[in-house]
């Protein structure tokens, strides 16, 4: 099974297109593995994505350094899931 | 599982087999109302089931509606589930539901991935795509909202299965999806057409994958306010709504541009609601608000279909 320890889900907000077309630049490096729920399109639209631990350091600098906005939208991602089977299993019981 | 449909709990969210069990005890208690139609077998061999709603008639004016194409958007199944009782306890009560019934069917596809629904439950929560092997790729699955022969293969889509918008390797190789191509294409007169996506606050029309605008723009437009101005009126939720193209990004080979150039005016997809705190998280408690305001922005459009034949 798929764990999502430490993975956090940023909310970014891209201040204009610059900064929406420096996002679209993460988008396309696939070794951070980077899962985007809502991506990149013009900065009237917050970007939500999911940064596994690995690579959360090196996406919040390259946020930091150019100056794009964002958030932690969740704290760590396996735990909402653990919430989630929890509430399941109880529902069930 | 609970014996009765009045005892299922819509206020969780339920795997697969809790949820085609739902349907068969659906269809058991009401079958007068509701049939099972099996519509295909998905990738790994699950069947594909639709319900389908009908007062009688043959081949009717139909309305289809299917959820969580995307498997991850839990929310949308779950709110299948709630519509699905929602038609069955409003027919004989509801006055306009019932007047829709008596003169359209209603087709509601709740497991529209059943694959990658099984896979978010199993293996991994975030799963999006469909589960089949790609030729010559490690990387499984395609986006069943990328693989539909409309602008398939333009922008808007991968071409990389390693990607969570691999369009795959041609229109409908996707099982899931072709079994609704060959389904609508054999009906022949469903009139509007509702794909139901989570999460962003979004009502959508035509086009995707071009920037032309649909031929039915204003009506379409029309329509999708007055239907997000009900969805808006129970909970506060914020919508926004136009065409794919404008209101979020380019994406070629979708649902809803193949069904419009089908001739199916009505043909509409909605992200349902977000907090801005969970995604695709989003808690149990949630699902019951989601669907029940959905509901209004659907009958809105249902209704519309029923007054405006064509």
């Amino acid at each position: 099974t798929e764990t999502f320890v430490g993975h956090q889900v940023l909310r970014i907000f891209a201040a204009d297109e610059f900064q929406v077309e420096k996002v679209k630049e993460l988008e396309a490096l696939e070794h951070l593995q980077l899962d985007f729920w809502r991506h990149p399109i013009h900065s009237e639209f917050p970007i939500d994505v999911r940064v596994p631990f690995d690579s959360l350091q090196g996406v919040k600098v390259f946020l930091e350094s150019n100056g794009i906005r964002y958030s932690i939208m969740i704290e760590d991602l396996q735990s909402l899931v653990d919430e989630e089977k929890l509430f399941m299993s109880r529902q069930h019981f | 599982m609970p014996r009765s449909i009045e005892t299922f709990n819509y206020a969780s969210y339920h795997n697969l087999d809790e949820i085609y069990d739902f349907m068969d005890l659906l269809v058991g208690e009401n079958s007068k109302l509701v049939s099972k139609i099996q519509i295909g077998k998905s990738y790994e061999g699950r069947p594909i089931n639709v319900l389908k709603f009908s007062t009688g008639g043959s081949n009717r004016p139909a309305i289809w509606i299917d959820t969580g194409i995307h498997s991850r958007e839990w929310v949308t199944q779950a709110s299948g589930v709630y519509f699905a009782k929602k038609i069955l306890e409003g027919y004989g009560k509801d006055a306009s539901l019932t007047s829709i019934l008596d003169n359209f069917d209603i087709f509601l596809e709740i497991v529209t991935n059943p694959d990658g629904f099984a896979f978010t439950h199993s293996k991994n929560r975030m799963w999006r795509k469909t589960r089949s092997q790609n030729s010559g790729s490690s990387c499984v699955g395609v986006d069943p909202n990328r693989n539909w022969d409309a602008g398939f293969g333009e922008a808007g889509s991968s071409g990389n299965p390693c990607t969570e918008t691999y369009r795959g390797p041609y229109p409908n190789s996707e099982p899931e999806v072709k079994a609704i191509v060959d389904f609508v294409k054999s009906h022949g007169n469903i009139k509007a057409f509702i794909s139901i996506h989570s999460y962003s606050q979004l009502l959508l029309y035509p086009y995707g994958y071009t920037s032309k605008k649909a031929a039915d723009q204003a009506e379409l437009d029309a329509l999708a306010q007055k239907a997000v101005e009900a969805l808006t009126s129970l909970h506060g939720t914020k919508y926004k709504y136009g065409s794919i193209i404008t209101t979020i990004y380019q994406a070629s080979g979708g649902t809803i541009d193949w069904t419009y150039e089908q001739g199916i005016k009505y043909s509409y997809t909605f992200e349902l609601r977000d907090t801005g705190r969970y995604g695709f998280m989003l808690p149990a408690s949630q699902i019951i608000p989601t669907a029940e305001e959905t509901w209004l922005a659907l009958m809105v459009i249902m209704e519309h279909t029923r007054d405006h034949p064509y």
